[in-house]
């Protein structure tokens, strides 16, 4: 079975395209085993 | 032409003897003696012959994908033949079979074989073996307290799932599409739902300026239809965000219950009644569409950054999808006939607007089998 997550989350993506620090990253990699409660992913609030 | 004859003229002897079942040596019973050996003997070779090529395929995939070739989306003759098998029935008949209740003295046994088939972790099962009456109690087994600590961060989204990342990133550029293997993509409105709460334009962002995600002109993108419109305002349109997207393959040794990743509301759930094809790495390279297809449950709402969805995809050992929310709901139902186009069911959830609040780390639902 597969569960699939779609989420909104900060994106402090500036208008040239540059992203920021307070961008949401993944803290995963393809290929990854993961348990249930594990960080898939963070942002920092500025 | 003599040996025949000599067959011929034993034939003749034995039922002239009325075909006696007795031993004594007449040709035919000694065919027969040797029927039911060479079909065994057949069999097995066939299947050593299958696994055979299944390692080698194996071998040849592991060794492209080490010289860094990623695989591509190729329909094969097995991906076809699965089209045409009743899987949802498959599914029903496995389902019960793992129901029938094992003697208490046999449990450990068979879970035993089962965890060492599957690599599941009996040490972290909430109850001693013996208390799981069936295979399919076994299987949605509670783990003890503590074996999945929740990552107390705030500014974090946690995995809702033991399994395999597959795929992650943003919803940028694709045009709301998911690759489900390098060659093939799905879009997320047709996994989540064509009237998905889903905005699909990053907010903060200028439409009219920058390409939004999903062509303006192929409306149903962007049409974002609620049950009612008051729904529609509960998802407030904060500066700065993106859409991104996470997909997790559960193996069949893995803890199955479905855990909320933040605290969220869901405020919508749509049952879509699909195919029932397995999903493991194999399928996603050579079915398409496979999460389209498949019978799946959709929670979708909004969480402190905006949207949420999260689509719980069964396969065809895992066709139940049970949700704690929603006890009543029961998905892999015999049905008559199933149109790949039919409608989700939907529901929304009450009070409206404000839905079902979900907390971090808790069990949502659970997958089992049948």
């Amino acid at each position: 079975s597969t569960v699939v997550l779609v989420f909104q989350a900060p994106t402090g993506n500036s208008p040239d395209g540059s992203s920021s620090s307070s961008d949401y990253r993944f803290c995963v990699k393809q290929g990854d085993r993961v348990r249930v409660g594990q960080a898939l992913g963070r942002w920092k609030e500025e | 032409s003599s040996s025949i004859n000599n067959i011929r003229s034993n034939r003749r002897t034995f039922s002239s003897l009325g075909g006696g079942s007795g031993g004594g040596g007449t040709g035919d019973s000694n065919g027969n003696a040797f029927l039911l050996p060479g079909a065994t003997v057949a069999t097995i070779l066939m299947l050593g012959a299958l696994h055979g090529r299944r390692l080698y395929e194996d071998k040849k995939i592991e060794e492209k994908r080490e010289r860094g070739i990623e695989l591509e989306f190729h329909q094969d003759v097995k991906a076809s033949f699965l089209g045409i098998l009743p899987l949802r029935s498959i599914s029903r008949a496995w389902g019960s079979l793992t129901s029938v209740e094992i003697p208490v003295w046999m449990r450990p046994f068979v879970y035993k074989a089962w965890s060492r088939a599957f690599h599941s972790n009996l040490e972290e099962a909430k109850l001693p073996l013996e208390e799981y009456a069936s295979l399919r109690d076994f299987f949605v087994r509670s783990l003890k307290e503590g074996c999945r600590p929740i990552d107390p961060d705030p500014r974090c989204l946690v995995s809702p799932v033991d399994g395999t990342v597959l795929r992650f990133g943003e919803l940028k550029e694709s045009r709301g599409m998911i690759e489900q293997v390098k060659g093939h993509s799905y879009s997320v409105p047709a996994l989540l739902g064509t009237n998905s709460l889903l905005p699909m334009v990053p907010e903060g962002k200028d439409e009219s300026g920058e390409e939004a995600v999903g062509d303006k002109g192929d409306k149903s993108w962007l049409r974002v239809s609620l049950a009612s419109p008051k729904l529609r305002g509960s998802i407030s349109a904060s500066p700065m965000k993106g859409l991104y997207y996470c997909v997790i393959y559960l193996r069949p040794g893995d803890y199955h219950r479905i855990h909320s990743p933040a605290d969220w509301n869901a405020l919508v759930r749509r049952h879509f009644a699909g195919r029932l094809f397995p999903v493991n790495e194999r399928a996603t390279r050579t079915i398409k569409n496979l999460y389209v297809e498949n019978e799946r449950v959709v929670l979708e709402g909004i969480w402190k950054q905006g949207f949420m969805a999260l689509a719980a995809v069964g396969a065809t050992n895992i066709g139940s999808i049970q949700l704690f929310i929603e006890p009543e709901l029961r998905t892999n139902k015999p049905k008559k006939k199933l149109f790949p186009t039919e409608p989700p069911e939907e529901r929304v959830y009450d009070p409206q607007g404000q839905g079902v609040k979900l907390e971090k780390g808790k069990e949502v639902g659970v997958f089992n089998m049948g």
